[in-house]
């Protein structure tokens, strides 16, 4: 049997917001421990990885471990079914084919389900290795947003240049070049308004636009992002879920032949 | 010329 309840169901719906652009179909691997999902786009281009811990939930019983195979598209219209403030619940029994999805509203007055079917997915996992990034970036995710969306105009790619100066994002392409600039905040108001660049060595990579805007569909989650870059390993874009979890996306460079 | 490297060739498969 597995049953995860969690109050502040629009966690969920924005999960999966996040999700259903990149992924058409993923598998939900549910342990005691919480809730894993990880998933290559159709290109492998990009990863994404989620992590739900049981301790985030109001309640969570896992008695043995799953594998959900699920049509993303199918579970974001179900969930696109629950309400801002509606309790959900995901229900499955164990070895079953599909799944049950219970949204209440915060009252009890309402109650709905909905049933889904579960999908048997090949999935192959990737190791991902514990890496020393030679920078890490904390911006305003609303901040990062905007930036790929301003410089997805210029080109297909963003260049991301980060020094002890700063980070600079950079396109350029037919109609001409855009630069945009960021210093470290010297001091905010608001934690989250904050720039703060942890940098063991300047370092310059360039990401497609297209994946970059698609990972910015998380801005809704959090109120600041993390890039994590290294010369010539992956890109990590992560968003935290309240503090129940993350959604890390993981983006692979273009390099110069 | 610049190409997009695929993630998989980054990560090992378990």
């Amino acid at each position: 049997m597995f049953e995860a309840r969690l109050v502040q169901g629009n966690l969920l719906k924005k999960v999966l917001e996040s999700l259903k652009d990149l992924l058409t179909e993923a598998s939900w691997d549910c342990a005691d421990t919480g809730i894993q999902l990880q998933a290559m786009d159709n290109s492998h281009v990009s990863l994404v990885s989620v992590q739900l811990r049981a301790d985030g939930f109001d309640k969570f019983r896992c008695d043995r471990q799953l594998s959900m195979g699920m049509n993303l598209t199918s579970m974001s219209k179900i969930l696109r079914c629950a309400a801002n403030d509606d309790i959900i619940t995901i229900k499955a029994q164990d070895q079953a084919d599909n799944v049950t999805f219970v949204f209440e509203s915060p009252n009890q007055e309402k109650v709905a389900d909905y049933e889904m079917k579960l999908m048997n997915l090949d999935q192959e996992h990737l190791g991902i290795p514990e890496t020393d990034y030679a920078a890490v970036i904390k911006l305003p995710a609303a901040e990062f947003q905007r930036i790929i969306k301003d410089l997805s105009q210029f080109g297909e790619s963003v260049v991301i240049s980060c020094t002890k100066e700063g980070v600079k994002f950079s396109a350029a392409g037919d109609i001409g070049v855009g630069n945009i600039k960021l210093a470290q905040t010297a001091s905010v108001d608001k934690e989250e308004e904050a720039v703060t660049i942890e940098m063991q060595e300047p370092v310059t990579l360039t990401f497609a636009c297209r994946y970059l805007n698609m990972f910015t569909k998380a801005t809704c989650l959090a109120p600041q992002v993390t890039l994590s870059m290294s010369p010539e390993v992956p890109l990590v874009v992560e968003y935290k879920i309240g503090d129940m979890g993350h959604v890390r996306y993981y983006l692979a460079p273009k390099i110069e032949d | 010329k610049i190409t997009q490297g695929r993630i998989d060739n980054f990560f090992q498969r378990e």
